[in-house]
């Protein structure tokens, strides 16, 4: 079944897509 | 016009990303608590409605001043962030990035935690706000360690200095920083533009 409500899913796939870029653009935190 | 019941998820992200990306105050991250009944028990609660992370070059800074999670808890962290990226892209289909391995900073993860939890009963500050119907404003990190809320505390040992919570009609609309922001009429009026929140902004 789904794991995660449907909100929560959204959500989170927009952390990881704004992470990456974040990331994308400073470069490692380490 | 009056607020409407719920607020879809694609109009809560716009409205979360104007507020928090126009904005003249440094805010780490926006959260919609969303107002929902119970279907079991008839008991209503505050849950996970949506949220949108900005998170700083500084709150690295800081982090570092202040010594960071520990390499035990950085791996905890990057193990679940792993098992999470593989819910959302259907069990491992794509090849993990570095999206998922790189360190995950204590306000990313006081902001993923904020997913799994909810407020019954008036409890905690998102709960308190929208219990009473007064927007809660709490700055410093001396005022979020001596608040009676597991979530200001714990927001204080993630670094942050300042958390905001408003009532928003069908739920409570919550500000973090780690910066210490005062009080402003301007973001306030803001929120009432783009939530559409008719209560007046003091207690």
């Amino acid at each position: 079944g789904d794991l995660l409500p449907m909100a929560r899913r959204k959500s989170l796939q927009r952390f990881f897509e704004k992470r990456k870029q974040r990331l994308t653009a400073v470069g490692p935190y380490t | 016009t009056p607020a409407p019941a719920y607020f879809s998820q694609e109009t809560l992200q716009q409205r979360l990303q104007a507020l928090i990306e126009g904005a003249r105050e440094s805010w780490t991250y926006g959260i919609f608590w969303q107002s929902s009944v119970d279907a079991a028990t008839g008991a209503s609660f505050l849950g996970w409605g949506d949220g949108y992370y900005k998170g700083y070059e500084e709150d690295k800074r800081k982090q570092r001043v202040a010594g960071a999670a520990s390499a035990a808890e950085q791996e905890h962290r990057k193990c679940v962030l792993r098992e999470l990226h593989s819910l959302i892209s259907g069990g491992g289909s794509s090849a993990p990035d570095e999206a998922v391995d790189e360190e995950v900073t204590d306000t990313e993860w006081f902001f993923l935690v904020s997913m799994t939890q909810s407020f019954v009963n008036g409890g905690g500050l998102p709960g308190q706000a929208f219990y009473t119907g007064a927007p809660a404003w709490v700055t410093g990190a001396d005022r979020l360690a001596a608040a009676p809320c597991d979530r200001a505390r714990q927001a204080q040992l993630f670094g942050l200095q300042t958390m905001v919570c408003v009532p928003v009609g069908s739920g409570v609309l919550e500000l973090g920083s780690t910066d210490v922001v005062f009080h402003s009429p301007e973001i306030m009026g803001k929120i009432r533009v783009l939530f559409n929140f008719s209560s007046p902004d003091a207690p």
